[in-house]
């Protein structure tokens, strides 16, 4: 575990404590995607099957769990909870998504690092989370102005991956770990998806305005 | 090193 790495989770367990934040305090998910909630959970339910086989650390199956749970509960919450489900964007949020899922699996059974169910559903979630953001950067060009703790939730969910970009340099360099490719260059596509998203955040920042993304 | 067979990152 590096610092970098570190810095990694805890920015991405942020933003997902900013999401589960807006939803309970402003009992509304008006601005999130409910596609990308989906494409996420389907990562870490695909990504984390090693969970109760390898036992890595008690730090690592905490990590997976909260994030397995959490990304279900906020599915469940914007599908089904009584007050949530009224405020979903449901006319503005029609990226077909599961092409992205399609397209990944294809990919993944294609381009692994070995051929096991489990490595290759590995390589699909490290495929799908690079594209999981789309559905909800659609959403926010479309829907116009965008409230601050989704701004915020967008905004800790990209800086996350560019975290770990700098881990797996670190890793490269200190422990001469060479990170699997699929992870580098997913992470590298995962973080420039959401180049044009940090200039506007960065842009509202400065001038202290109302973050807006061009249509 | 070789290849771990296991991914110890999240």
């Amino acid at each position: 575990m590096n610092v970098f790495r570190f810095a990694g989770d805890m920015t991405h367990l942020i933003s997902i404590l900013v999401l589960l934040l807006k939803i309970y305090t402003t009992k509304s998910c008006s601005g999130i995607s409910l596609k990308t909630q989906e494409l996420y959970a389907v990562v870490f339910v695909t990504r984390y099957l090693d969970l109760v086989t390898d036992f890595i650390s008690v730090y690592n199956t905490v990590m997976k769990v909260v994030f397995i749970s959490s990304s279900l509960a906020i599915v469940w919450c914007i599908r089904r909870h009584k007050v949530v489900r009224r405020s979903y964007d449901k006319e503005l949020d029609t990226f077909r998504h599961w092409l992205l899922v399609g397209a990944c699996a294809v990919l993944a059974l294609v381009v692994h690092e070995k051929f096991s169910f489990q490595e290759v559903c590995w390589a699909f979630s490290i495929y799908l989370e690079a594209v999981a953001i789309l559905p909800q950067l659609v959403l926010l060009q479309r829907s116009g102005n965008v409230d601050n703790l989704t701004g915020q939730y967008v905004f800790f969910l990209g800086a996350y991956r560019a975290f770990y970009i700098l881990n797996w340099i670190y890793r490269y360099y200190s422990e001469q770990h060479f990170t699997r490719w699929i992870s580098c260059v997913s992470g590298i596509v995962q973080t420039a998806l959401y180049a044009d998203f940090f200039y506007y955040y960065f842009i509202s920042w400065k001038n202290n305005s109302k973050l807006q993304l061009p249509a | 090193d070789e290849e771990e067979d296991f991914h110890d990152e999240l």
